[in-house]
């Protein structure tokens, strides 16, 4: 079991406009090594959903994890779960902690 | 010997 567990949150975010709308920086290899909403867009999925928050870090994207994905893979994994049809939604395991 | 200071900032990027 890992130290973020307790503190960790599922959010499922509808995809209910055409953008996801957030903004993430870090990944494995920076100093930032979990990726961070550092923006979300007014008007984009993730607003209208109104519970991701800047400063979430993401543990999880539909179950997969985001540990050890340097930046731009963990980008990949994101917009690909946005985009896939598969699911009406992405499912966001977030922590607080840093 | 800080690892942190050693390791590079993230690019940003927007989803």
């Amino acid at each position: 079991p890992g130290l973020l567990e307790p503190t960790s949150t599922l959010i499922r975010v509808p995809k209910s406009a055409s953008t996801l709308g957030i903004a993430i920086e870090g990944g494995a290899k920076t100093r930032q090594p979990l990726p961070r909403i550092v923006t979300i867009q007014r008007g984009g999925s993730a607003h209208n959903c109104g519970q991701l928050k800047v400063g979430q870090v993401i543990l999880e994207v539909n179950g997969i994890s985001l540990q050890g994905r340097e930046h731009r893979e963990a980008a990949r994994i994101i917009a690909e779960a946005f985009k896939t049809k598969e699911k009406d939604y992405i499912d966001f395991l977030v922590t607080e902690l840093n | 010997r800080e690892k942190r200071l050693t390791l590079p900032p993230s690019e940003i990027t927007l989803l």
